[in-house]
């Protein structure tokens, strides 16, 4: 039987490659959809509040003074900002008034190397996009195409793991035979995991979010139970409470930002099978599962790459 | 095909509400203090165009000004039509581009009434022109297909600004 | 062209345009 699901959970890991190869990144865009994009000079105070009140965590920036997309606003620039007024508590004045387009200042002056964001023309196939994303470890990668008359450059829209994950699970039949557990397919990452306690300081959770390129710190408690997670995310509530320069908070306090509507983090055991795993991304705004055992210790993380990265590269 | 025995969860202690009692209950300090990020979701209230309840004239005079202080030009109005303004806006990127590509950006400024004593003022994209007079395919509306509406929407907040602090 | 309020010094036009078969609504937010 063992040997059966071995056998059918390849084909079918062949058959959705097959399908990435055969799509492109065009088709998993909605028939009619909206595309946020940020002037660089607003203020990046401004474009907290747009993100927030979009409901959004990212969006690409338009340099009116060039005519060109000048990258993506993601989490990780407020994160630079907020280590940049740790290390200069006196920069207050400096950190308000800062515009989008000085965030490469903020880079440059906390020493964080830009992350590549790539891009990719929406007509490529679906499977070049998946590869671009994962060789640049980012989760999103900005389609862009030309416009016809100006050569300009047109941000047709930007695709995230989560998106092309959902596309699959939503157009493969092929994942009802991915039953192998998780457990034996080698893609969990587990050892010396970066965790941290709910006590711990926040500014040093989100260093720990930079040093480790990780988008989420998994907080434990003494007996290494799992009991909550930090994402980078959370640190657009952080700044837009102003408490960012009370940064003795601890992660636990820091949290408690989080608003009502937050899904909650999802688990799951080396036992649980893609098969699963996919319908609960179909079905749920999932970006990670923590991998516990019956106890409730953790064990490892799965996440949206390590599963993008199953379907691309192995069997 | 259900798979009964899935444990997939959601962690109990990572709901905010439970989250909260537990640090209220662990007695921080801190934690009486933060409030729940509650942004109101608010739903942007669109409008067509821009309103005005001014006089007509005055509003098409506005225009005018505020298109001569960015530096735009536009084709002489017809006697009988004096309500739509042809605009022609050179859009020029500071960086020279040895490849020629049209500079001069065209829109259509309409102003309709809506009601009386309540008008409304229409901005439409309407193709680009080449400085250097070769004149530009004009690929037909359903060829058009990828353009990029980001120089156009950018020429239009300048001119909302320049009318808003005008007015 | 859509336009929504100025708000805390912001002005957000957008438009809706077709990429091959399929809408955007473009918004791009600037600040005034």
């Amino acid at each position: 039987n063992s040997e059966t699901i071995s056998i059918e959970q390849k084909l079918a890991v062949q058959s959705i490659r097959r399908f990435l190869e055969s799509k492109t990144s065009y088709d998993v865009l909605p028939v009619s959809y909206r595309l946020i994009v940020m002037d660089t000079s607003l203020l990046v105070k401004k474009s907290l509040n747009i993100l927030l009140q979009n409901n959004i965590v990212s969006a690409p920036l338009w340099d009116s003074h060039t005519s060109r997309f000048a990258g993506l606003l993601t989490s990780s620039d407020f994160i630079n900002v907020i280590q940049y007024y740790f290390s200069n508590p006196d920069k207050f004045e400096l950190v308000d008034k800062l515009q989008l387009d000085g965030l490469k200042d903020i880079e440059r002056a906390i020493g964080v190397r830009p992350l590549d964001q790539g891009s990719i023309h929406p007509f490529k196939p679906l499977y070049e996009a998946c590869c671009k994303m994962i060789e640049s470890r980012s989760r999103r990668i900005p389609l862009i195409d030309q416009d016809e008359e100006t050569h300009r450059e047109i941000v047709v829209s930007v695709l995230t793991q989560y998106r092309i994950l959902k596309f699959v699970a939503l157009n493969c039949r092929e994942t009802r035979y991915l039953k192998r557990p998780i457990g034996e397919l080698n893609i969990i990452t587990q050892g010396n995991l970066l965790s941290c306690r709910m006590h711990t300081p926040v500014i040093d959770v989100i260093q720990l979010l930079t040093q480790g390129g990780v988008s989420s710190v998994p907080i434990i408690d003494e007996h290494g139970r799992l009991v909550n997670v930090y994402e980078a995310v959370d640190v657009l509530g952080l700044i837009k409470g102003g408490i960012y320069n009370d940064l003795s908070l601890s992660v636990g306090e820091a949290l408690m930002r989080r608003s009502d509507d937050f899904e909650g983090v999802y688990t799951c055991t080396k036992n649980d099978k893609l098969v699963t795993i996919m319908d609960t991304i179909r079905k749920s705004r999932v970006h990670r599962f923590f991998v516990v055992d019956e106890e409730g210790l953790l064990i490892g993380v799965l996440t949206l790459s390590d599963i993008l990265k199953y379907i691309l590269f192995e069997e | 095909q259900k798979d009964e025995d899935s444990t997939i969860a959601i962690l109990p202690s990572s709901l905010p509400q439970i989250h909260r009692a537990n640090m209220l209950a662990a007695g921080s300090a801190a934690a009486t203090k933060i409030s729940p990020l509650s942004i109101k979701k608010s739903k942007t209230k669109w409008h067509f165009g821009i309103r005005s309840r001014s006089y007509p004239l005055d509003v098409m005079g506005e225009i005018y000004i505020a298109l001569k202080n960015l530096g735009a030009e536009w084709a002489k109005p017809s006697e009988e039509d004096l309500w739509t303004i042809k605009v022609r806006w050179k859009y020029d990127m500071g960086q020279p581009t040895n490849e020629k590509i049209p500079d001069l950006m065209k829109m259509v400024i309409q102003l309709f009434q809506i009601e009386a004593n309540n008008y409304l003022v229409d901005f439409k994209f309407d193709g680009w022109e080449s400085s250097y007079g070769d004149a530009s395919p004009s690929s037909n509306e359903d060829e058009m297909s990828t353009f990029s509406a980001y120089p156009f929407l950018h020429l239009t907040t300048k001119l909302i600004m320049e009318l808003a602090v005008n007015s | 062209l859509a336009t929504s309020s100025i708000k805390h010094n912001t002005l957000c036009v957008a438009s809706i345009v077709r990429y091959k078969r399929k809408y955007v609504t473009q918004m791009l937010y600037a600040p005034l």
